[in-house]
């Protein structure tokens, strides 16, 4: 699964998420990644968001969509909210994966519950970070 | 004007440091610049969130490291099904396409379900339809093979992964 997030010089947010699925899966399976809500949302009141893991643990907690939700309602930071959500929310049912996230002011966060994630940023200081590792 | 920025993901999960070789991780870490910079441009440049997304993401998924587009995974039928999506943080207006089997760049289609149609999903043999009525080229579905995912496929199907389903 591949995902992006970005924020324009509109101050506009837009998220995406595109996969090729689960290795061997039957019946017409769908995961996480084309559900609006699940595996991708974007609200410039909050954050954007792609998701990429399980898809059912992700359809099951809405995850794109709390992770929005808590910053809007709770008033919580984007890198609190996504955090929560994946090491809490996602975690909790036995969900793994994780998620980029960035807000309206630019913030990034990109928590995940697995060995690695392949990941990159440009943050709004024009520095770019390249990571995969937990440890990176 | 706002100050812009972007972040994107390839995928999570067992990925070890050991079993990464050194030419491996550099194809990964340059695949990625790559993308960041073209949609880090676009954006610079004064375009639109959703056409940095889209520009992003097909990058990505034309490159065979990654599961989407060029590079999926195999379905227990052999083939191959892709799915994406998008939205738009200030309309809140959401674009998305299910099991696909032809087309080369399912973002496009997914922002194309969003601009060009009432729904919010279509899904296989209609999305395809769709597609084709917006001009959408289309490729063989063999297009998405590649040798590493299949030989993946095949240890799964012979249960030698040693990974435990998860389904939720």
């Amino acid at each position: 699964t591949v995902g992006c997030v970005a924020l324009d010089q509109d101050g506009n947010l837009a998220a995406g998420t595109s996969t090729g699925g689960m290795t061997n899966k039957r019946f017409g399976r769908i995961g996480d990644s084309p559900i609006i809500g699940a595996g991708t949302y974007a609200d410039n009141n909050s954050c954007g968001v792609s998701a990429t893991g399980h898809g059912e643990y992700f359809i099951r907690e809405v995850i794109a969509f709390k992770i929005c939700a808590k910053m809007e309602l709770q008033g919580m930071s984007v890198d609190s909210a996504a955090s929560s959500t994946i090491h809490g929310d996602l975690t909790t049912i036995g969900g793994t994966g994780g998620v980029i996230a960035l807000d309206k002011n630019g913030n990034i966060s990109m928590p995940f519950n697995t060995a690695g994630m392949y990941r990159g940023y440009v943050g709004t200081d024009g520095k770019m970070g390249i990571l995969i590792f937990k440890s990176d | 004007q706002q100050k812009v920025a972007i972040v994107i993901h390839g995928g999570a999960g067992t990925i070890e440091k050991s079993k990464l070789t050194p030419e491996l991780e550099k194809e990964y870490r340059s695949k990625l610049e790559e993308a960041l910079t073209i949609g880090h441009s676009i954006l610079t440049e004064g375009g639109s969130s959703l056409d940095a997304v889209v520009s992003t993401i097909a990058i990505l998924e034309d490159s065979p490291l990654f599961n989407a587009g060029k590079g999926a995974v195999f379905t227990s039928d052999g083939h191959h099904e892709l799915d994406a999506s998008i939205m738009d943080g200030q309309s809140l207006n959401a674009g998305a396409v299910a099991s696909v089997k032809r087309i080369k760049n399912p973002i496009l289609l997914a922002r194309t379900v969003m601009e060009k149609s009432p729904h919010v999903m279509l899904a296989g043999y209609g999305a395809e339809v769709f597609a084709k009525e917006q001009g959408f080229s289309f490729v063989e579905n063999d297009y998405f093979f590649t040798e590493k995912r299949y030989e993946y496929w095949q240890k799964v199907i012979e249960g030698e992964t040693g990974e435990a389903e998860k389904h939720g």
